[in-house]
């Protein structure tokens, strides 16, 4: 799983 | 790892037959567990009467109603049964304050296992409850 990239947020 | 060893290591690691009884220790075997899919028949009858001494069904309807577990279907089994997944509200309630890095994520989790709470994400991920700001994790 790649997971260092982005922010991440509920839809 | 020789079997002998490895039959011996994985009921403590899972903590078969363990003393406590607590809403805690149920907490924390929904978190080893999460994201894994098991008959929904068995969840509590086999799994978690094992980890969590004197199992009542009330606790893990607790740990549901605050939010604090989640559960997800993953499939029916015929018609009197399917595959559920129980996955930690933690990564959610992060992200219902605020976007979030994984870092982040990871010690909203509770840390542990990396690939666990990844595990959790994708889980969300794929149920269409979670995005990211880019579409790199796609592409990856």
């Amino acid at each position: 799983h790649p997971r260092a990239v982005g922010r991440w947020s509920l839809t | 790892m020789p079997p002998e060893v490895l039959a011996r290591f994985l009921p403590a690691w899972h903590g078969i037959g363990a003393e406590s009884s607590s809403i805690d220790r149920l907490a924390d075997v929904v978190f080893q567990l999460q994201g894994l899919a098991l008959p929904a028949s068995v969840i509590e009858r086999d799994v978690l009467s094992a980890r969590v001494r004197d199992y009542r069904p009330r606790l893990l309807d607790e740990l549901v109603s605050m939010g604090e577990v989640v559960w997800a279907g993953r499939g029916s089994l015929g018609q009197q049964d399917g595959r559920v997944a129980l996955i930690h509200g933690r990564l959610r309630e992060q992200l219902a304050r605020r976007p979030s890095f994984f870092p982040e994520l990871y010690t909203a989790a509770g840390g542990g296992d990396t690939d666990a709470v990844l595990d959790a994400l994708w889980d969300l991920v794929w149920a269409g409850e979670v995005t990211n700001d880019t579409f790199a994790p796609l592409r990856a």
